[in-house]
Protein backbone atom coordinates (compact mmCIF):
# COMPACT_ATOMS: atom_id res chain seq x y z
CA UNK A 1 0.00 0.00 0.00
CA UNK A 2 1.35 3.52 -0.75
CA UNK A 3 3.28 5.34 1.98
CA UNK A 4 2.96 8.57 3.74
CA UNK A 5 5.69 10.57 3.46
CA UNK A 6 7.00 10.43 6.95
CA UNK A 7 5.98 6.29 6.98
CA UNK A 8 8.38 5.93 4.11
CA UNK A 9 11.30 8.06 5.71
CA UNK A 10 11.04 5.89 8.87
CA UNK A 11 11.05 2.66 6.55
CA UNK A 12 14.16 3.91 5.00
CA UNK A 13 15.45 5.03 8.17
CA UNK A 14 14.77 1.42 9.82
CA UNK A 15 16.05 0.13 6.65
CA UNK A 16 19.36 1.74 6.99
CA UNK A 17 19.73 1.12 10.53
CA UNK A 18 19.11 -2.59 9.98
CA UNK A 19 21.14 -2.90 7.37
CA UNK A 20 24.20 -1.43 9.35
CA UNK A 21 23.18 -3.50 12.48
CA UNK A 22 26.02 -6.29 11.78
CA UNK A 23 28.64 -3.91 10.87
CA UNK A 24 30.36 -2.39 14.13
CA UNK A 25 31.81 0.73 15.02
CA UNK A 26 35.33 -0.24 14.28
CA UNK A 27 37.02 -2.05 11.49
CA UNK A 28 35.61 -5.65 10.95
CA UNK A 29 37.95 -8.14 10.73
CA UNK A 30 38.01 -8.79 7.30
CA UNK A 31 38.93 -4.94 7.04
CA UNK A 32 41.63 -4.70 9.60
CA UNK A 33 43.28 -7.70 7.80
CA UNK A 34 43.21 -5.52 4.12
CA UNK A 35 44.96 -2.86 6.72
CA UNK A 36 47.40 -5.17 7.97
CA UNK A 37 48.43 -6.15 4.46
CA UNK A 38 49.62 -2.68 3.44
CA UNK A 39 52.78 -1.68 3.55
CA UNK A 40 51.97 0.86 5.85
CA UNK A 41 49.18 -0.38 8.39
CA UNK A 42 46.88 3.08 8.22
CA UNK A 43 44.01 1.89 10.94
CA UNK A 44 45.88 4.45 13.90
CA UNK A 45 45.58 7.19 10.97
CA UNK A 46 41.92 6.27 10.20
CA UNK A 47 41.05 6.17 13.90
CA UNK A 48 42.89 9.67 14.37
CA UNK A 49 40.77 10.90 11.27
CA UNK A 50 37.55 9.90 12.45
CA UNK A 51 38.10 11.47 15.74
CA UNK A 52 38.92 14.37 14.20
CA UNK A 53 36.16 14.65 11.79
CA UNK A 54 33.51 13.69 14.41
CA UNK A 55 34.17 17.00 16.34
CA UNK A 56 34.07 19.23 13.12
CA UNK A 57 30.94 17.06 12.33
CA UNK A 58 29.18 17.13 15.46
CA UNK A 59 29.91 20.64 16.03
CA UNK A 60 28.74 21.67 12.89
CA UNK A 61 25.67 19.31 13.02
CA UNK A 62 24.84 21.39 16.32
CA UNK A 63 25.43 24.96 14.94
CA UNK A 64 23.16 24.38 12.08
CA UNK A 65 20.29 22.02 13.68
CA UNK A 66 19.77 23.90 17.15
CA UNK A 67 19.57 22.67 20.34
CA UNK A 68 19.49 18.98 19.46
CA UNK A 69 22.98 18.84 18.80
CA UNK A 70 23.40 15.43 20.46
CA UNK A 71 22.28 14.09 17.09
CA UNK A 72 25.30 14.78 15.16
CA UNK A 73 27.05 12.13 17.31
CA UNK A 74 24.37 9.71 16.31
CA UNK A 75 24.36 10.22 12.29
CA UNK A 76 28.15 9.92 12.76
CA UNK A 77 28.74 6.70 14.50
CA UNK A 78 26.18 5.48 11.52
CA UNK A 79 27.77 7.14 8.71
CA UNK A 80 30.61 5.69 10.56
CA UNK A 81 29.47 1.93 9.94
CA UNK A 82 28.59 2.76 6.86
CA UNK A 83 32.04 3.53 6.00
CA UNK A 84 33.67 0.99 6.90
CA UNK A 85 30.68 -1.32 5.53
CA UNK A 86 31.35 0.06 2.13
CA UNK A 87 34.97 0.16 2.40
CA UNK A 88 35.22 -3.63 2.85
CA UNK A 89 33.42 -3.54 -0.11
CA UNK A 90 35.08 -1.59 -2.39
CA UNK A 91 38.29 -3.43 -1.58
CA UNK A 92 36.72 -6.78 -2.19
CA UNK A 93 36.00 -6.07 -5.41
CA UNK A 94 39.31 -4.42 -6.41
CA UNK A 95 41.20 -7.10 -4.97
CA UNK A 96 38.88 -9.40 -7.33
CA UNK A 97 39.48 -6.93 -10.30
CA UNK A 98 43.27 -6.99 -9.54
CA UNK A 99 44.16 -9.58 -7.99
CA UNK A 100 46.16 -7.78 -5.36
CA UNK A 101 45.75 -7.82 -1.76
CA UNK A 102 48.34 -4.95 -0.38
CA UNK A 103 45.89 -1.26 -1.22
CA UNK A 104 48.65 0.75 0.72
CA UNK A 105 49.06 3.80 -1.46
CA UNK A 106 44.86 3.87 -1.43
CA UNK A 107 44.37 2.97 2.41
CA UNK A 108 46.80 6.02 3.47
CA UNK A 109 45.35 8.57 0.99
CA UNK A 110 43.68 11.07 3.47
CA UNK A 111 41.53 11.93 0.58
CA UNK A 112 40.22 8.48 -0.22
CA UNK A 113 39.01 8.58 3.26
CA UNK A 114 37.53 11.67 4.01
CA UNK A 115 35.96 11.38 0.45
CA UNK A 116 34.48 7.94 0.99
CA UNK A 117 33.31 9.25 4.97
CA UNK A 118 31.59 12.55 3.86
CA UNK A 119 29.60 9.91 1.31
CA UNK A 120 28.73 7.65 4.01
CA UNK A 121 27.69 10.93 5.95
CA UNK A 122 26.06 12.26 3.39
CA UNK A 123 24.14 8.81 2.79
CA UNK A 124 22.97 9.05 6.59
CA UNK A 125 21.52 12.78 6.84
CA UNK A 126 19.87 11.83 2.85
CA UNK A 127 17.67 9.00 5.07
CA UNK A 128 16.73 11.01 7.60
CA UNK A 129 15.80 13.65 5.27
CA UNK A 130 18.49 16.55 6.68
CA UNK A 131 20.10 16.68 3.24
CA UNK A 132 17.34 16.71 0.74
CA UNK A 133 17.39 18.96 -2.35
CA UNK A 134 13.08 18.32 -2.36
CA UNK A 135 12.32 19.90 0.61
CA UNK A 136 14.61 22.49 -0.12
CA UNK A 137 16.04 22.30 3.79
CA UNK A 138 13.39 21.51 5.80
CA UNK A 139 12.76 18.77 7.61
CA UNK A 140 9.96 17.66 10.12
CA UNK A 141 10.79 16.24 12.90
CA UNK A 142 10.33 12.60 13.21
CA UNK A 143 8.51 12.92 16.43
CA UNK A 144 5.60 15.25 14.65
CA UNK A 145 7.26 18.86 16.04
CA UNK A 146 7.44 22.38 13.81
CA UNK A 147 9.16 22.05 10.84
CA UNK A 148 12.99 22.77 11.34
CA UNK A 149 14.89 24.77 8.47
CA UNK A 150 18.25 22.69 8.54
CA UNK A 151 21.22 24.21 6.41
CA UNK A 152 22.58 20.43 6.04
CA UNK A 153 21.39 20.25 2.42
CA UNK A 154 24.65 19.45 0.43
CA UNK A 155 27.39 20.39 -0.24
CA UNK A 156 27.61 21.47 2.98
CA UNK A 157 29.41 18.67 4.19
CA UNK A 158 32.08 19.15 2.03
CA UNK A 159 32.87 21.96 4.06
CA UNK A 160 32.49 20.47 6.99
CA UNK A 161 35.23 18.02 6.10
CA UNK A 162 36.83 20.43 4.25
CA UNK A 163 36.98 18.12 0.80
CA UNK A 164 37.05 19.82 -2.52
CA UNK A 165 33.97 18.05 -4.57
CA UNK A 166 36.33 17.28 -7.38
CA UNK A 167 37.73 14.69 -4.97
CA UNK A 168 33.91 13.57 -3.24
CA UNK A 169 33.06 12.97 -7.00
CA UNK A 170 35.39 9.81 -7.82
CA UNK A 171 34.25 7.91 -4.94
CA UNK A 172 30.30 8.54 -6.23
CA UNK A 173 29.52 5.66 -8.52
CA UNK A 174 31.74 2.87 -6.26
CA UNK A 175 29.81 3.18 -3.58
CA UNK A 176 26.48 2.64 -5.07
CA UNK A 177 28.22 0.03 -6.99
CA UNK A 178 29.51 -1.37 -3.45
CA UNK A 179 25.75 -0.95 -1.84
CA UNK A 180 23.37 -2.57 -4.11
CA UNK A 181 20.51 -2.26 -0.87
CA UNK A 182 20.54 1.80 -1.28
CA UNK A 183 17.26 2.57 -2.12
CA UNK A 184 15.83 4.71 -5.35
CA UNK A 185 15.83 7.76 -3.51
CA UNK A 186 19.45 7.98 -2.20
CA UNK A 187 20.73 6.86 -5.47
CA UNK A 188 18.89 9.73 -6.68
CA UNK A 189 20.23 11.73 -4.39
CA UNK A 190 23.71 11.03 -4.62
CA UNK A 191 22.95 10.82 -8.57
CA UNK A 192 22.18 15.05 -8.08
CA UNK A 193 25.25 15.64 -6.21
CA UNK A 194 27.07 14.38 -8.97
CA UNK A 195 25.18 16.40 -11.78
CA UNK A 196 25.90 19.77 -9.16
CA UNK A 197 29.65 18.71 -8.79
CA UNK A 198 30.06 18.41 -12.60
CA UNK A 199 27.88 21.03 -13.80
CA UNK A 200 29.14 23.54 -11.30
CA UNK A 201 30.70 22.76 -8.23
CA UNK A 202 33.58 21.01 -9.25
CA UNK A 203 34.67 24.35 -12.08
CA UNK A 204 35.02 27.13 -8.92
CA UNK A 205 37.81 29.01 -8.63
CA UNK A 206 39.39 27.03 -5.96
CA UNK A 207 38.97 23.43 -8.07
CA UNK A 208 42.01 21.33 -8.01
CA UNK A 209 40.82 20.72 -11.46
CA UNK A 210 42.53 23.67 -13.11
CA UNK A 211 45.44 22.58 -11.47
CA UNK A 212 45.24 18.92 -13.07
CA UNK A 213 43.93 20.39 -16.05
CA UNK A 214 47.16 22.77 -16.44
CA UNK A 215 49.52 19.73 -15.68
CA UNK A 216 47.67 17.17 -18.27
CA UNK A 217 48.41 20.16 -20.72
CA UNK A 218 51.99 20.19 -20.05
CA UNK A 219 51.41 22.97 -17.62
CA UNK A 220 54.02 25.85 -17.78
CA UNK A 221 53.73 27.85 -20.71
CA UNK A 222 51.82 31.06 -20.48
CA UNK A 223 49.71 31.17 -23.49
CA UNK A 224 48.15 27.65 -22.53
CA UNK A 225 47.05 29.09 -19.07
CA UNK A 226 43.58 29.44 -18.73
CA UNK A 227 41.60 31.44 -16.29
CA UNK A 228 38.93 29.11 -14.51
CA UNK A 229 35.91 32.17 -16.26
CA UNK A 230 36.93 30.43 -19.63
CA UNK B 1 20.69 0.18 -9.73
CA UNK B 2 17.60 2.31 -10.10
CA UNK B 3 18.26 3.88 -13.67
CA UNK B 4 21.54 5.11 -12.57
CA UNK B 5 24.56 5.23 -15.47
CA UNK B 6 27.66 3.50 -14.48
CA UNK B 7 30.11 5.24 -16.23
CA UNK B 8 33.46 3.23 -15.53
CA UNK B 9 34.98 0.81 -17.46
CA UNK B 10 35.84 -2.83 -16.94
CA UNK B 11 39.26 -1.78 -16.27
CA UNK B 12 38.73 1.38 -13.98
CA UNK B 13 38.06 1.47 -10.63
CA UNK B 14 38.63 3.51 -7.44
CA UNK B 15 42.10 2.19 -7.77
CA UNK B 16 42.93 4.06 -10.77
CA UNK B 17 40.60 7.34 -9.35
CA UNK B 18 42.73 7.95 -6.76
CA UNK B 19 46.20 7.38 -8.94
CA UNK B 20 47.17 4.01 -7.40
CA UNK B 21 47.03 2.51 -10.40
Amino acid sequence: PPQTPIRAAMTSIQQLRGDLTSSGDQPSTNLATYFKNCTVDPMQAVLLRLETLEQAFSQRFGQAVGPRCTLGCQRFKLGVRLYYKIMEAMLKSEEKRLSVQNFSKLLNDSTFHTSLLACALEVVMATYEESSFKTGGYNHDAAGGDPVKTDLCFPWILDVVDLPAFDFYKVIESFIKAEPTLSKDIVKHLETCENLIMERIAWRTDSPLFELLKQEHGGGAADQVETPAS
Amino acid sequence: SHDYHFGLEDHEGISELFDCD
